[in-house]
């Protein structure tokens, strides 16, 4: 039904969003108003309902060019078919995540595999060296080694439970239980007022929620 | 106590800085 690159929303059959909104957090309503959406992030550059890396990055960054290891990860946990673009299926799967209602611990989970970088199963030192390096590059910071270094020692000093110098899944999970603002990315209150944002989804909705 | 350290941001803080990692950009053009 998805398959968008053919078919317009109005051919979907309800089943298909009711599917979707089921087993998200969204309604169908919603589902719809998010097809707007991705309809206009998928066109962006490649005309083909499907949103390719550059159309991520154009989104995100307002740049189609440039090489970024967070955009890279969260692109991949986008993809969950790894075949290279994003479908409005996945789309809708991952933004679940972002829901405000959306458990706690799939926001966890997300937010260890976008941090782990290698997809070891660990949060590894290196990588966390790596991200604050992407971090200060983007944002033009400076830090000094030995600050950076104390940073870095602090964090894991307060999330490596065990001192074996990688952060598991379960010391990230007490980690940020113990503080929650580091899940701040990981809620989008957009996300609770989608139908206000894209009404035009209304001009082709097949249910009134 | 008696400590001069500055107070120091959390790696992870730093990190969710990134404007990468801030998904509202898809709601926001």
């Amino acid at each position: 039904c998805f398959d968008c690159r053919q078919n317009s929303p109005r051919t979907c059959q309800y089943v298909d969003l009711a599917r979707l909104a089921h087993d998200s957090p969204f309604s169908v309503n919603e589902v719809e108003a998010l097809y707007e959406l991705f309809k206009k992030l998928s066109c962006s550059i490649i005309d083909d309902m499907l949103i390719h890396k550059e159309e991520l990055r154009l989104a995100l960054f307002q740049a189609p060019y440039g090489e970024n290891i967070f955009l890279d990860r969260v692109f991949d946990l986008f993809d969950e078919k790894k075949n290279g673009v994003i479908e409005f299926e996945e789309f809708i799967h991952a933004l679940s995540v972002f829901h405000p209602n959306a458990p706690i611990e799939e926001k966890i989970d997300f937010a260890f595999r976008l941090y782990d970088l290698r997809q070891t199963g660990f949060i590894e030192r290196e990588e966390v060296q790596q991200m604050v390096a992407t971090i200060l590059m983007e944002s033009d910071m400076t830090l000094s080694d030995e600050l950076l270094n104390l940073i870095i020692d602090k964090t894991f000093a307060d999330a490596d439970s065990d001192k074996d110098g990688k952060i598991s899944k379960a010391e990230w999970k007490a980690y940020v239980l113990k503080h929650p603002s580091l899940l701040k990315n990981m809620t989008l209150p957009y996300l609770k007022d989608v139908t206000t944002a894209f009404p035009s989804f209304i001009f082709n909705t097949e249910v009134e929620d | 106590k008696g400590s001069d350290s500055p107070t120091i941001i959390n790696a992870f803080q730093l990190i969710g800085m990134s404007s990468f990692l801030d998904l509202s950009g898809f709601f926001e053009q």
